[in-house]
């Protein structure tokens, strides 16, 4: 069930540029997965390059890393490299490793594997083993990784000392900020790309969800599990965690403010006392499973603040909740807490409803970037099309509850975009209905008594 | 529903969990659309496959073969304007309208509710002993302005402007756990028209203190929106 492309790392709207290109692109018009196929297929093919708009591929003899060449920004292409080459860290024995070190873990220089001084040894590069340069690599493969002949006659060679992959990036938390490239299970089993739906279909389209970095199939924690997991490429099992080392230092949550007398955001740094929900039910205990059973187990959790039965956020929700005392009653909101005022990025202002908005915000409220107006000719037509540039958020069909535009996310068709009214919120003109006609709505049969079973 | 009576409101929806059991309530806006409040689901991406919407029935624990029972999955959720806290749920597939489901009408744009029009509220939520724990509920409001519902508290402003007010009575009474995303339907030229929606308050249906909704009318334009793209 794996394909090609789980060999590659995807860098969006990204092309590799070489300085000295010529003419070694050739455009294949394929999918993307023909493409993988392709170059992995082809010994010299180091990354190609999607052209999303075209549909068509090129192969590229080089990486980022490659002399002459640099990443740069072209929303046409999305860009896929051989994990080989651009992962910083090692996957088993580290024998595929195709990356860039070239000192040994005690800081001695590696010597070409070309050059047979000053040690001689029997490795002779090939097209086929990756011994390039004077790079760590694990032609014999060693238990302990990669390593290299030195340029110290004394030290015959030594262990570059790269990291496996579970342990390169340490987890803090529960790792939702967890952003390594382990793309392996706790039992070894392969993850599969957050991109593809098979073979497990699934909810967690990166595209949904920009803020998550559901990159490639790297393990990841989207929806605060117990600590970061993936889809399978087993068809018999759907997902599993994956085993990443701790971190050792203090741990605490990325990017969320800790406060006690308000919310922020979701409030995920609430750590005040409330603990009764918005109707005043009191709240169970963090470290009680009864009337309700659930995950969120203080020791699980210990950067969540899952104190006594504090109203908290463990999970991402939309605001502070708890389990309650009542047996029919599992969960329930704490909107009686004050929201603080919020923390929206800047994108500047709008007046009226925002039709002559003409900023550069192009994210809705929920991050998504915007899809392009000319991309979207099937959908509502609007007289004053002049100001729908790129995909900024504009108000063309005078909405009035300002600035929206179509997202990238193929469940939420349109959103707003978080953009402030220049005078602080308008007030709402209510008015008296004129002539109000209702057809085929809100009739009902009062005369029909309720019957018993 | 605190207080209230069993009653009849066709276009009420029981939305309910993986596990079958109620959770929220919604209104019926199209057949296969619901308006609901933000507040019963943990995002707005929240995960809905399990979920479904129940129409049809005034049980709210229908038996497993109640022929007017309709049970059908949620396929999508969209949340409303910021201030807002509505949510438009999509059905899988659209319910079939009878003499036991029917449509809400939405109100004009803006609308305004003239004070002393008589509304209701119906849920299968939290009855808080207060009996009939098994059908559905019906609880009757007059609506009041914002500025005379405003009056009821000198700290703080209690309706804001897209938000509708009804007038406090002396009984304990109004919508609970259970009953949010309900609808606060009012009765316009024989027409039940859905004006507002329940928000969760401090407490459940508190003696003496107005009942406040979300407005519908300052968000039609985003309802018929939705269900036209």
């Amino acid at each position: 069930q794996r394909g090609a492309l789980n060999d590659y790392q995807r860098s969006k709207a990204t092309e590799l540029v070489h300085l000295y290109e010529g003419n070694v692109k050739e455009e294949m018009k394929e999918c993307v997965h023909s493409c993988a196929k392709k170059c992995s297929e082809l010994l010299d093919c180091r990354s190609f390059d999607y052209n999303l708009k075209s549909h068509s591929c090129r192969l590229l003899p080089w990486t980022q890393n490659s002399a002459h060449v640099t990443l740069q920004k072209n929303i046409n292409y999305d860009v896929y490299q051989k994990k080989d080459y651009v992962r910083e860290c090692i996957v088993g024995d580290g024998t595929s490793y195709r990356g860039m070190v070239s000192t040994t873990q005690h800081g001695k220089t590696c010597q070409h594997w070309r050059l047979k001084f000053p040690h001689d040894h029997r490795y002779s590069p090939t097209v086929q083993n990756g011994l390039d340069e004077n790079y760590c690599r694990n032609p014999d493969s060693d238990a302990r990784g990669p390593w290299c002949y030195t340029t110290d006659k004394n030290t015959r060679y030594q262990k570059c000392g790269i990291k496996k992959c579970e342990e390169a990036v340490c987890l803090n938390c529960n790792g939702e900020d967890y952003r390594g490239s382990l793309d392996r299970t706790e039992t070894g089993r392969e993850c599969q790309r957050w991109d593809l739906q098979y073979p497990h279909t699934h909810a967690f389209n990166p595209e949904k969800y920009p803020d998550k970095h559901l990159d490639d199939n790297y393990c990841r924690n989207p929806d605060s599990s117990e600590k970061p997991w993936c889809y399978t490429t087993d068809p018999s099992v759907e997902k599993e965690y994956c085993n990443i080392v701790k971190c050792t230092e203090k741990q605490r949550l990325q990017g969320v403010t800790v406060i006690s007398n308000c919310f922020a955001g979701k409030g995920e740094g609430y750590r005040g006392k409330a603990a009764v929900t918005t109707s005043g039910i009191p709240c169970q205990r963090w470290d009680s499973q009864t009337p309700h059973t659930h995950r969120f187990l203080p020791e699980k959790y210990p950067c969540k603040g899952l104190e006594e039965n504090y109203c908290r956020n463990p999970d991402g929700s939309e605001a502070p909740w708890c389990f309650t005392t009542d047996p029919n009653m599992r969960i329930a909101y704490c909107f009686q807490i004050r929201r603080c005022p919020d923390d929206i990025p800047d994108t500047g202002c709008f007046s009226g409803n925002g039709e002559t908005y003409n900023g550069n915000a192009n994210k809705t409220r929920k991050g998504i970037p915007c899809r392009k107006w000319s991309e979207m000719s099937n959908e509502l037509t609007f007289p004053a099309a002049d100001s729908l540039q790129e995909n900024y958020c504009r108000n063309p069909d005078h909405d009035s509850h300002g600035p929206w535009c179509y997202t990238s996310d193929p469940n939420t068709p349109f959103d707003y975009c978080p953009i402030k009214p220049c005078d602080g919120e308008p007030a709402i003109n209510l008015k008296e209905a004129e002539n109000i006609v209702f057809d085929s709505c809100g009739k009902r049969n009062d005369r029909r008594e309720v019957k018993g079973r | 529903m605190v207080g209230g009576m069993p009653g009849n409101s066709p276009w009420t929806v029981s939305l309910r969990n993986r596990d079958g059991n109620h959770f929220c309530g919604g209104s019926l806006v199209k057949e296969d659309w619901v308006v609901s409040t933000r507040q019963c689901f943990s995002s707005c991406d929240a995960d809905l496959s399990g979920y479904s919407a129940v129409v049809g029935t005034r049980y709210n624990k229908p038996n497993p073969d109640d022929p007017d029972k309709q049970s059908v999955p949620i396929s999508q959720i969209m949340c409303g304007p910021s201030d807002s806290s509505l949510v438009m749920l999509k059905l899988e597939r659209p319910v079939t309208l009878n003499s036991r489901v029917a449509l809400i009408c939405l109100p004009p744009q803006r609308y305004i509710v003239p004070p002393d029009r008589n509304c209701e509220i119906a849920g299968f939520g939290d009855t808080r002993g207060t009996g009939h724990e098994t059908v559905l509920k019906v609880v009757s409001y007059t609506v009041i302005s914002n500025d005379e519902c405003n009056t009821y508290s000198k700290n703080r402003k209690l309706a804001q402007d897209y938000e509708i007010c009804t007038k406090a009575v002396p009984v304990t009474q109004g919508a609970c756990e259970g009953d949010y995303g309900g609808p606060l339907a009012c009765l316009t030229l024989d027409c039940w028209v859905l004006e507002g929606i329940i928000i969760p308050a401090r407490g459940c249906g508190k003696a003496n203190v107005p009942a406040v909704f979300t407005r519908v009318s300052v968000y039609v334009d985003w309802i018929t929106k939705v269900m036209k793209m």
